[in-house]
């Protein structure tokens, strides 16, 4: 069984204007084993 | 042992009834012939399907991405009746097992599947079935809950398949090298997936600005979704800051459905697809394996706007059963031979704020068969 997430985030004003810097940032890897509760991403004020 | 040790016996018992003649001798060796040939089978599965876990897990290693590559098994799948496999499958594991057996049935089950059964929240004896066993509930702070306000926490535990940011015309996430699918596919035609026209991009900057001040009026889970946006799936891109991650559960992972923030649901829909498995070389030959396979889709809004979690059903896990609306029935028989139905979709109450559930709260639990 598969679990797929789709979710908005917030992003800094540099992607706005065309950069590829994200606010929000994922803290995992490809093949990471996660937990329920555990970080899949965070952002910054 | 003590189980083939009871198994002797009772032949042995039965051997001597019969008073021991030829025939019922020799009949005698068949059970524990079968028993023995099946667990060998079994074993051969086992050890191969580890063996494969491992190339993979060493060509992922090595930075190696496996293509996409439809073969003949894959083809052969779609003529199966997966559904009904399924079914059975939930039949058998349903069945109730003796109470002494429990304890080995489920010891052996987690030291092929890799689970830390000294997590589960009651005794081994006291899970009636396999499938009772399967979707067990954890003890009270197994999975503590990542408390930052500003994180998104995994809604489940599993393997980390793919994540990033959604770009482009269609907004597509990648199967596997060379095959994608789109998120409209995914979620439903009627997804509230904030898309923009192409033609529209000039405007975005400005919309969003307005968007964020509207937001900052009112609180996140009033903004209702009576008005949905019509857009094209294929000319229209994905609004800047939308995210996704694919995330596998194995079958010896935990295998119920949390909240991944504090978020309102405000629609559910049921796609009754196929029931193709959903392992890494299933997603290498089946084409659109998580669009065609039978899921649920919970969609709405957190305090960051649009949210939606999609829980793909496969062969052997092919029923979802949702703690929020325990009356939904998947993995039901089909009525029509057609897979392509248009979803079930239900509207939760009260309209424009739906359901609330906090971060780490259950959502859904996937099922055996």
């Amino acid at each position: 069984s598969t679990v797929v997430l789709v979710f908005q985030a917030p992003i800094s004003k540099s992607v706005e204007l065309g950069n590829s810097s994200s606010e929000f940032e994922f803290s995992i890897k490809r093949g990471d084993r996660i937990r329920v509760g555990e970080a899949l991403g965070r952002w910054h004020d | 042992t003590s189980f083939f040790k009871k198994l002797q016996t009772t032949t042995r018992a039965r051997t001597s009834f019969n008073g021991g003649t030829g025939p019922s001798r020799g009949d005698s060796f068949l059970v524990p012939g079968a028993t023995a040939a099946t667990l060998l089978m079994l074993g051969v599965l086992h050890a191969r399907r580890l063996y494969d876990d491992k190339k993979v897990e060493e060509a992922r290693e090595k930075g190696i991405e496996f293509e996409f590559q439809p073969d003949v098994k894959a083809s052969f799948l779609r003529l199966l009746p997966l559904r009904s496999i399924s079914r059975c499958w939930g039949f058998l594991t349903g069945v109730e097992l003796p109470v002494w057996l429990r304890p080995y049935a489920y010891r052996a089950w987690a030291r092929a599947f890799h689970s830390n059964l000294e997590e589960a929240a009651l005794p081994l004896d006291e899970y009636a079935s396999l499938r009772h066993f399967f979707v067990r509930s954890l003890k009270e702070g197994s999975r503590p809950i990542d408390s930052d306000p500003r994180c998104l926490v995994s809604p489940v535990d599993g393997t980390i398949l793919r994540f990033g940011e959604l770009k482009g015309a269609g907004a597509m996430i990648e199967q596997v090298k060379g095959f994608s699918y789109s998120v409209s596919s995914l979620l439903g035609a009627s997804s509230c997936l904030p898309m923009i026209a192409q033609g529209d991009m000039q405007e975005e900057v400005s919309e969003q600005e307005s968007t964020v001040k509207e937001k900052s009026k009112k609180s996140w889970w009033s903004i209702s979704l009576a008005s949905p946006k019509v857009w094209d799936p294929v000319s229209a891109r994905p609004m800047k800051g939308l995210f996704y991650c694919v995330i596998y559960l194995k079958p010896g992972d935990y295998h119920r459905i949390h909240s991944p923030a504090d978020w309102s649901i405000l629609v559910r829909r049921h796609f009754s697809g196929r029931l193709f498995p959903v392992n890494e070389r299933a997603a290498r030959t089946i084409k659109n394996l998580y669009v065609e396979n039978e899921r649920v889709v919970l969609e709405g809004l957190w305090q960051e706007g649009f949210m939606a979690m999609a829980a793909v059903g496969a062969t052997n896990i092919g029923s979802i059963e949702l703690s929020i609306e325990p009356e939904l029935q998947t993995n039901r028989p089909r009525k029509k031979l057609l897979p392509s139905e248009p979803p079930e979709e239900r509207l939760y109450e009260p309209e424009g704020v739906g359901m609330m559930l906090k971060k780490g709260d259950e959502v859904a639990a996937f099922n055996m068969g």
